[in-house]
């Protein structure tokens, strides 16, 4: 008894967005040859995530196929090329929901797991609970079978630098400006 | 920060965040990424959001889950709307929040009592329309609203009519998007959306 004013009904269709984070970039400092490799790596993210939804797989595994290719990217400030703490370490965060139940799941202050999305997806389904941190968070990763992924893996010299450059400017850690790392 | 968000071709949409947060951060200190309703939400009634900037702007103003409210309460009155347009008001009391199974039980609908998929060609369209528009209107006004605060930074969001939407209030922010109607397309900064699109 619904409105329908004719009989083709809309195709099924899928759709994917990504980001690798948001700032104030200097223009004049993009040179063409480090545009491309943020071009790639967004297409790789990108594809990885679109491979998923056309080939009719799940909205859920679509995101997280797209989003590991950036955590293993040390371009992104996320996974393999995060930031620096002020003591020095990389601590990362996660999150994923599904919108079909609005499950969800979340992880901070993680230091020793690869990929923090697929964590945080591990605690939205084999956890009762929505977000956990810290220790307790990399206790549960080691319970579910995550690898512990040595400090080494996700520092890079480029992120150290910054770090440095930070403190030697004495500035606080909302003085600089911290986006996209 | 990284992110993404979809809908699938069953009408299921996701969103996922990750983060190192911010160089020198000191404290414990965590921003709004791991935070589901600031950095994350995803609801089938609404859209799929992923955000990233400064945190503690996009937590005091619950970024995500905002974005998603004025959407799915648009859409529900989308949906209203286009049903009295049709002559059907009475029938919309009927299937307002529930409908009759022949077995005598009550059934909620799966994606809530307003859905514009149970619409077929032009009225589909149109809402469609309708739900892009204000998807891109209620993702503007929620960053507009983070930088009144002095907040800075971005949103990609899907709805699940298929539109993939960035809104950003800084020079650039590295994003990418993809659909089944044939856009695939990445950029890095303002205005360039399809100026980096890859076959």
């Amino acid at each position: 008894a619904l409105a329908q004013d004719d009989a083709s009904p809309p195709e099924p269709k899928w759709s994917i967005a990504i980001h690798g984070g948001a700032g104030t970039l200097n223009r004049d400092a993009m040179t063409p040859e480090r545009r491309a490799e943020y071009e790639a790596a967004l297409q790789e993210a990108l594809d990885a995530g679109r491979a998923v939804l056309a080939r009719g797989g799940s909205a859920m595994d679509a995101v997280k196929a797209a989003i590991l290719p950036m955590e293993d990217n040390p371009l992104f400030n996320a996974g393999r090329g995060a930031v620096f703490t002020w003591e020095g370490t990389n601590e990362l965060d996660a999150s994923i929901m599904d919108g079909r139940d609005r499950s969800a799941g979340a992880v901070a202050g993680v230091k020793t797991v690869k990929h923090p999305i697929l964590l945080a997806d591990v605690v939205r389904t084999e956890s009762p609970h929505v977000m956990l941190m810290g220790e307790g968070a990399e206790e549960f990763a080691a319970e579910q079978g995550f690898a512990v992924t040595p400090p080494e893996w996700f520092a890079t010299e480029a992120r150290k630098r910054a770090l440095e450059r930070m403190k030697a400017n004495k500035l606080s850690a909302l003085d600089v400006d911290h986006k996209f790392g | 920060t990284v992110g993404a968000v979809a809908l699938d071709m069953e009408g299921n949409l996701a969103a996922g965040t990750s983060t190192g947060g911010m160089t020198g951060k000191r404290w414990g200190r965590v921003g709004d990424a791991p935070v589901i309703g600031a950095g994350t939400y995803a609801d089938n009634r609404a859209c799929a959001v992923s955000a990233t900037g400064w945190g503690e702007y996009f937590l005091r103003v619950g970024v995500a889950h905002e974005i998603c409210t004025r959407l799915r309460m648009e859409r529900d009155a989308i949906v209203r709307n286009q049903r009295l347009m049709q002559g059907l008001a009475l029938s919309v009391a009927a299937a307002d929040l529930k409908e009759q199974h022949p077995s005598g039980e009550v059934l909620h609908h799966e994606y809530g009592p307003y859905d514009i998929r149970q619409f077929k060609g032009k009225a589909w369209q149109t809402a469609a329309q309708k739900v892009e528009r204000i998807a891109q209107k209620a993702a503007d006004a929620v960053m507009a609203d983070v930088a009144e605060l002095g907040g800075d930074g971005g949103v990609i969001l899907v709805t699940p009519e298929g539109h993939a939407i960035f809104s950003f209030n800084t020079s650039g922010m590295y994003r990418g998007r993809a659909t089944s109607e044939g856009v695939n397309e990445v950029a890095i900064f303002g205005g360039e959306d399809k100026a980096s699109a890859t076959p």
